[in-house]
């Protein structure tokens, strides 16, 4: 059996807005302190790591480990039925067949409930290494959002440089080149802070296309953080407060 | 010319 409550649906909503154009079908893992899915793209070219912890829903039970086979665009259609100020409820039986999906609304009195056909997924499981990242970047969600849409318009890839002093986002094109590069900045104004925290400098290319489809989490945290490795691939991360993180890997690109 | 790396190459199988 499990069971678990959101108070704050919105969150869970904007979660599947955020992977849905980058994977299909899905295994949701349900454990007893928590949900979690891995999933890549089907050109492997990213994959989307999501934890969520037990602690950040209102009420959570789950009896044994399952895993919950999902088609993420048809969970999308399911989503929509939810209000922004919907309580979410999802339940599972042993072996089951379907995913139940409420939603509550306790001032308008409004309940929905969708019972989600559970599909079998045949996919890989893949082993992610403990990496220290060389160079962290901490950035505004918004900001970093703008900067990859604006830079898509002029180049398909972008090249991601970290020193101890900037980080730098440039590209080359038909256009033209060009560059934006963003200082050390830990102004009074929270939202307005780069932290920088470069050990070792890293020079990588990366296509926007997929940065601009992670940004879709922008609405879930106020900051992205970069985290890169030289050979490695970028991780995407935005934090969910007090419930977990939803993590976007990278392959980089390399030139022949 | 800039190719893309498969995912696949910088994670183990489980």
């Amino acid at each position: 059996m499990f069971e678990a409550k959101l108070t704050e649906g919105l969150i869970l909503k904007k979660i599947v807005e955020s992977i849905k154009d980058i994977v299909t079908d899905v295994n949701i893992d349900i454990s007893p302190s928590g949900i979690s899915l891995q999933a890549m793209d089907s050109s492997h070219v990213a994959l989307v790591s999501l934890n969520l912890s037990m602690d950040g829903f209102e009420h959570y039970r789950a009896d044994t480990n399952m895993v919950l086979g999902v088609s993420i665009a048809n969970l999308a259609k399911v989503m929509k039925l939810a209000d922004n100020n919907d309580q979410i409820t999802l339940q599972a039986d042993q072996e089951a067949t379907h995913l139940k999906i409420i939603f509550e609304n306790p001032k308008t009195e409004r309940t929905t409930e969708f019972n989600l056909n559970l599909i079998t997924i045949d996919s890989e499981h893949l082993a992610i290494p403990e990496t220290e990242y060389s160079s962290v970047v901490t950035i505004n969600s918004g900001e970093f959002s703008k900067i990859c849409k604006e830079l898509f318009s002029l180049s398909e890839t972008v090249q991601i440089t970290t020193n101890t002093d900037y980080v730098q986002f440039s590209v080359e094109g038909e256009v033209g080149s060009g560059q934006v590069r963003l200082g050390h900045n830990d102004s009074e104004k929270k939202e307005d802070q780069t932290i920088l925290e470069v050990s070792e400098s890293v020079q990588q290319q990366f296509a926007i296309r997929y940065l601009n489809m992670f940004n879709k989490a922008s609405t879930l945290s106020s900051f992205t953080r970069l985290c890169l490795h030289q050979e490695q691939p970028l991780v995407v991360e935005f934090k969910i407060d007090n419930l977990g993180v939803l993590k976007y890997f990278l392959a980089p690109k390399i030139s022949d | 010319l800039i190719g893309q790396q498969d995912i696949k190459n910088f994670f183990l199988k489980k």
